[in-house]
C-alpha cells in the first residue's frame, strides 16, 4: 500500500523544501520505490536532487494544466530508487489558470491514482501558500508533514495552516490526517526556539516528532551542490537528524 | 512627492516582513507620514508592529475585493507617525477572487492614489508568490526593495523575481523600478552567505546596498513583543543594521 505524503506549510522558508527533499532521499536510499513531486514554481525541490528546472522539457505544470499523465512528466532514477515530477517557472501561471477549471482541486489526485502501484512513497513539495497548488497536493495525499520553524511568526502561522487541512478533509479528502510535525532549524542558542519548542509539544503531543533538527550551515549548502545532505555530507549533524526523522516516519508505517 | 515601495521576492522566509516593519518604522520615527500596507494574507506585518490579525474588522482585503476606500480601512498611529492597513486570513481567498475581476490587478494602485497625499512614504508587505496580491501591489508602487538572503535557493529565486518585475513594467507600471537589493540574514560563519554576496554584487552592482544585515536573534525574538527591532531592542545589531539599510534608502530620495 502506497503511502502519500505532501510536505506543507503556507510560512515560507521553514524547510519544506529541505525536510522533503532530505526524507524522501533517504526512503530511495533505504530501498524503497519513491517519486518525488516538485509543485513549487521555483523548482527548489528540482534543484535539490540535482536536476536544473531550466533544462526541463516537462513538469508538473503539463501534470496539473494540460493533463499529461504523470508518467510523461517525470525523470527517472535521478537518485537510486527515486523518479522526479520537476517543476518549471510556468507554474505559477497555474495558480491562475487552474481556477476556472474543471476539477481543479483534483488534477494531481488523479494523476497519481495511475501510477501508484509503482511506488511505496510517493511525495510533494509545496509553495509557501494555500492556493490552488497546495490544494491540489492536499487533496491528493493521506498524510502532511508539518516542518516548523522555532520562530514567532512560523509559531502564528499553524493555526490557519490546520484550519485549511480541515477544510480539505471535510470538502476534498476525508483520509487526510496530519501525521507530523516537525521541529526544525533549532537554534539552540535562542531562549525562543526552546519557547515555541515547548509550546507545540503541550499543544500536539504525539503528532511533534521527538528528533528536532538542528540549524546546521552544511544543509543550507548541499543546495548548492544539487545533493542531498544525506550524500553531500553524511557526517553533518543535519544528516543525523534527517535519518532519525526519516526513521521516526517509517516506523509510523505500523501505527497507520 | 510621495515615495512608494514595495518588499517583494516570491522566495519564502527571507526577511520581507522583517525588512519592512524594520525600515518603515525607522521613517516613520524619523518624522516621515508613513502608511505600511500589509498584502501577506500571513497578517506578519501587522503583529510584527503589534496588531493582532484577529482581532481586525476591516483590512486590506476588504480594500482589494470590495473596493472599501484605504481611509476606512487602516488604523491611524499604531506607532508614531505611522499607518497601517492591516491583513487578515481571508486575504488568502483574494488570490482566487481577484481573478474574474474588472481591473483586478489595479485595485490596490487606485486604492492608494485617494490617500497618497496625506503620506511621505507608503510600503507594502508581500507574500512569498507571484500571484495576484504581489502583482497588485508591484503595479500600485514605483519602487521595489529586495531582500535577499545569502543562500543558494534564495539566490536562485532572484532572476525569476526580476524577471517578473520586467514584466510589470511593460504591462501595467512602467514607473516602476527597483531600487534596491538589501543582503539579509547574513551568517559570517558560512563561506556559501560570502559567495552569495560576492556573485550578487558583482551582477547588480549599485542596486545593492553596502549594508548587509547580520544573522542577528533580537530580529527573531521582536515580533512575539509586537515590536520593530528598534523599539525592542535599538542597541542590538539588527537595530543598528537597518537603521543603516534606512539611511541608505532616505538618501536616496536624493537620485530619483
Ligand atoms: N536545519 C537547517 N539549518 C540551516 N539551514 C537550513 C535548514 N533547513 C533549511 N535551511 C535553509 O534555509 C532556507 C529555507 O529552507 P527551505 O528552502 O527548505 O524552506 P521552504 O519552506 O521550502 O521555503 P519556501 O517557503 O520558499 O518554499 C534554505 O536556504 C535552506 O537551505
Ligand atoms: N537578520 C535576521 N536575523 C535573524 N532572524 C531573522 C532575520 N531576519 C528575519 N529573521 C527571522 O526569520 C524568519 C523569516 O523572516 P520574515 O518572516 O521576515 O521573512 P519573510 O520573507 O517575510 O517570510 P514570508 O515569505 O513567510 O513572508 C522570521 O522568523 C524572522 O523573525
Ligand atoms: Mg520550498
Ligand atoms: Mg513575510
Amino acid at each position: 500500500m502506497v503511502r502519500t505524503l505532501a510536505v506543507a506549510n503556507q510560512k515560507g522558508g521553514v524547510g519544506k523544501t529541505t525536510t522533503v527533499v532530505s526524507v524522501a532521499s533517504n526512503v530511495a536510499l533505504a530501498g524503497f520505490r519513491t517519486l518525488l513531486i516538485d509543485l513549487d514554481p521555483q523548482g527548489n525541490a528540482t534543484t535539490g536532487v540535482g536536476v536544473n528546472p531550466r533544462e526541463v522539457s516537462t513538469s508538473s505544470y503539463n501534470v496539473l494544466v494540460q493533463q499529461l499523465p504523470l508518467s510523461g512528466a517525470r525523470i527517472q532514477n535521478v537518485l537510486p530508487n527515486m523518479d522526479l515530477v520537476p517543476a518549471t517557472l510556468d507554474l505559477a501561471g497555474a495558480e491562475v489558470e487552474l481556477v476556472p477549471m474543471f476539477s481543479r482541486e483534483l488534477r494531481l489526485r488523479s494523476a497519481i491514482s495511475l501510477v501508484e502501484n509503482e511506488y511505496d512513497y510517493i511525495f510533494v513539495d509545496c509553495p509557501p501558500s494555500l492556493g490552488m497548488l497546495t490544494i491540489n497536493s492536499l487533496a491528493a495525499v493521506n498524510e502532511v508533514i508539518v516542518p516548523l520553524q522555532c520562530e514567532y511568526y512560523a509559531l502564528e502561522g499553524l493555526g490557519q495552516l490546520l484550519t485549511n487541512v480541515q477544510l480539505i478533509q471535510e470538502g476534498l479528502n476525508p483520509d487526510l490526517q496530519v501525521s507530523a510535525i516537525v521541529l526544525v532549524m533549532f537554534d539552540a542558542r535562542t531562549r525562543l526556539a526552546e519557547q515555541v519548542a515547548q509550546e507545540v509539544r503541550e499543544h500536539f503531543g504525539e503528532l511533534v516528532l521527538t528528533t528536532v533538527v538542528p540549524r546546521s550551515i552544511r544543509l543550507s549548502e548541499a543546495p548548492s551542490y544539487g545533493q542531498p545532505i544525506e550524500i553531500y555530507d553524511p557526517a553533518s549533524a543535519g544528516a543525523a537528524a534527517y535519518r532519525a526523522v526519516t526513521n521516526e516516519i517509517l516506523e509510523a508505517t505500523k501505527k497507520l
